[in-house]
């Protein structure tokens, strides 16, 4: 027999292919593969002495102990037995290929030679998993307990989710003690749910979003968690912690409404005793962004830009005060304000206020004064006074006919600058008046 | 002032009083700037090299009162550019102006005067008031500011004045003169650096259109005065701001 290397593919001929193939032979070929593929045959040239039963010259092909074929004659001819285009496969890694000729081919007293055959294998993948499709999961058949994963060349089993393989690789254990669920939402069960859940459980599902989410919580149909008339979940207890705090325990038929846990990070915790035939329970978390609660003014100066009707994680909103107002916080003046919702549901700062801008005491002018038109020493938006000079001896600088009531009028601006409509900032100038003597020269008798 | 009377508080309130190589007038200008003649500063047939103090005082009609008022500290003294100290006979561009260091803060006994803006304010016959410290009829020094009224007189009745006395003195075009050989009126030494000011009636304020400059013996005729109205350019571009 001739081994052939473990190849993947490859080729088997008669003795001398394509030459005639000689008499009184008789060898076999055992084609093997690696393990995990079977092999897969084929004919592509077959030009044997056809017989009645292929009882002189033949082709035998077997696997797995068993055989697939014996084949002789042309292809496309009625005579003997050609093999046609048939593919022939293994169950194993390997099949033998026997080939036989007696001791002449003559017909009719002429010699006919035979070309032989040339065929062609190639390793095709086992399916380990095919076997297991259809056993019931306890039978000791079973390649996989849970779940059974084929690739080239061979297969792996794995577990369901709240399982542990095992060391021999195939059977599965309830390993449910560090569920990790980071997704935003999705689903929780119990094992085997809904079917009974397994005994001596310990298990802890772990649901970690990120910051800023709040994990909601829905149990469906059914729920079944032993429990005991009298005695507040004896047997097996269904314990929800959210940010490491215990916010409800249960047990029982009662499938709980739906839970707000407020928090990015849950933990249930699920323990079962050595026996039961609850079906046990299943839920949908989703998650939802924290809100924030709704900003409000501590004054009737704020303003709250674009106000929203719901603010969330990561959303901001800007305050602003009305006009001649300025934004304070503690007591500290603000240009502006942008409060962020943060990821525990607070405003990364308080509400701001909105004081009354001040222009601070106005400027005293040299050589004049000023007077308030407004309540006097009330120097905020809007106050107002009217600067003048001290005349006779001043007075004051005007410009395009302008009067010195209007040169003179300042009010409190809602930048808390005192400022003329037409100078700004500048104050009015008070110029000397020259030329009149308050007590002039005077000549009665002439 | 000679042939004068005293002055009530707030008639000049634009007065200075000032003593530099002696006593002499000056008139406030603006809040910080002071008028005087330029030879109370570079007094003529003296050293020109004696450097002294320039002081000045404001806001009051008696000697002692103002300088208890303590003087104005002179910034910058401005000598107008035509002024010729070593030339005795020729009083040209004798007109000076000081800054004071600081602003003075105007109030009814001091006020600032006026500069001309017109010729009018020239003719003859037409009346203003001379004020100052100076000699008066006395011979003596007044302890109060003293006044007087004088006509702008013809030059040319001027001129022939000092020809008949055969003076050589320059008594040019920005010069005018004022007062009447008939009458014992005149500025004095002491007065130098006042202004002689008209009333302005149309604008209802006062005007300097001179300033005591120079004459020959006091009350004996006419006094010469510096003509303003031909230096207000001068002074407004030396005042600059104003």
């Amino acid at each position: 027999s001739i081994p052939t290397r473990q190849k993947l593919f490859g080729e088997v001929t008669s003795p001398l292919y394509p030459k005639p193939y000689p008499n009184n032979f008789e060898t076999t070929t055992v084609i093997t593969v690696p393990v995990g593929y079977r092999v897969k045959l084929v004919f592509w040239q077959f030009d044997l002495e056809p017989s009645e039963g292929c009882f002189y010259d033949y082709v035998k092909i077997s696997a797995d102990k068993k055989t697939l074929g014996r084949f002789c004659g042309q292809l496309g001819s009625p005579l003997g037995n050609p093999p046609g285009k048939k593919e022939f496969m293994s169950q194993g890694n390997k099949m033998l290929l026997t080939f036989h000729t007696d001791f002449s081919n003559e017909e009719n007293g002429t010699i006919v030679f035979y070309k032989g055959f040339l065929a062609y294998y190639q390793a095709v993948d086992l399916d380990e998993c095919a076997s297991q499709h259809n056993s019931p999961e306890e039978s000791p058949q079973r390649l996989c307990q849970h779940l059974c994963h084929n690739y080239l060349g061979s297969y792996f089993c794995s577990c369901r989710p709240g399982y542990e393989l095992q060391k021999d690789r195939r059977s599965c254990q309830a390993e449910c003690s560090s569920e990790l669920f980071t997704e935003p939402s999705g689903y929780i069960s119990s094992l085997e749910y809904p079917r009974p859940y397994p005994p001596d459980l310990r298990c802890n599902y772990s649901i970690r979003v990120e910051r800023g989410l709040t994990i909601q919580l829905k149990f469906l149909e059914p729920f079944e968690i032993d429990d005991h008339q009298q005695v507040h979940c004896p047997y097996d207890q269904l314990q929800i912690y959210a940010s490491g705090r215990n916010i409800r325990e249960f047990c029982g038929r009662q499938r709980p409404s739906h839970i707000d846990t407020g928090s990015n990070a849950v933990d249930l915790l699920f323990f079962t005793d050595e026996s039961g035939d609850s079906r046990g329970w299943k839920l949908h978390y989703t998650t939802e962004v924290i809100k924030c609660p709704q900003p409000k003014t501590l004054d009737m100066f704020t303003i709250i830009q674009d106000l929203q009707p719901q603010y969330e994680f990561r959303d901001y909103f800007i305050a602003t005060c009305k006009q001649g107002y300025q934004l304070i916080e503690g007591n500290e003046a603000l240009l502006s304000f942008t409060a962020v919702c943060q990821d525990d549901g607070t405003w990364h700062r308080a509400m701001p206020r909105c004081r009354i801008k001040d222009c601070g005491q106005p400027r005293s002018l040299p050589n004049g004064a000023f007077s308030y038109t407004t309540t006097v020493g009330v120097n905020t938006y809007q106050a107002r006074i009217q600067y003048y000079c001290r005349e006779p001896y001043y007075k004051m600088q005007t410009r395009g006919g302008r009067s010195e009531a209007e040169r003179g009028l300042y009010t409190c601006t809602a930048q808390g600058i005192w400022k003329n409509e037409l100078e700004g900032e500048k104050l009015p100038r008070c110029l000397p008046v020259c030329g009149k003597p308050v007590n002039p020269v005077e000549q009665k008798q002439r | 002032i000679i042939g004068g009377q005293k002055a009530k508080m707030g008639n000049f309130p634009w007065q200075a009083f000032t003593n530099v190589h002696g006593r002499g007038g000056g008139a406030l200008l603006g809040d910080r700037w002071i008028l005087t003649a330029a030879h109370t500063l570079r007094p003529k047939e003296v050293d020109a090299h004696t450097n002294a103090t320039v002081d000045v005082f404001l806001g009051h009609t008696n000697v002692e009162e103002i300088m208890k008022l303590a003087n104005h500290p002179v910034r910058r003294v401005i000598i107008h550019p035509e002024y010729r100290q070593e030339d005795s006979n020729n009083f040209e561009g004798d007109i000076a102006l000081l800054e004071l260091e600081n602003s003075v803060t105007l109030g009814p006994s001091l006020l600032p005067i006026c500069l001309p803006d017109n010729e009018t304010f020239y003719e003859t016959g037409l009346v203003g008031y001379v004020s100052g410290f100076g000699i008066t009829e006395e011979q003596k020094i007044s302890h109060d500011l003293r006044f007087v009224r004088l006509p702008v007189a013809r030059r040319e009745l001027c001129e022939s004045w000092l020809r008949r006395k055969d003076r050589k003195d320059v008594f040019s075009e920005n010069m005018f003169c004022a007062g009447d050989t008939t009458r014992k009126q005149d500025s004095c030494q002491g007065d130098s650096g006042g202004v002689f000011v008209v009333r302005d009636k149309k604008n209802d304020r006062w005007v300097a259109t001179g300033i005591v400059s120079w004459g020959i013996e006091c009350g004996q005729g006419y006094g010469f005065y510096t003509k303003l109205l031909n230096y207000v350019d001068w002074i407004k571009k030396e005042m600059q701001e104003e």
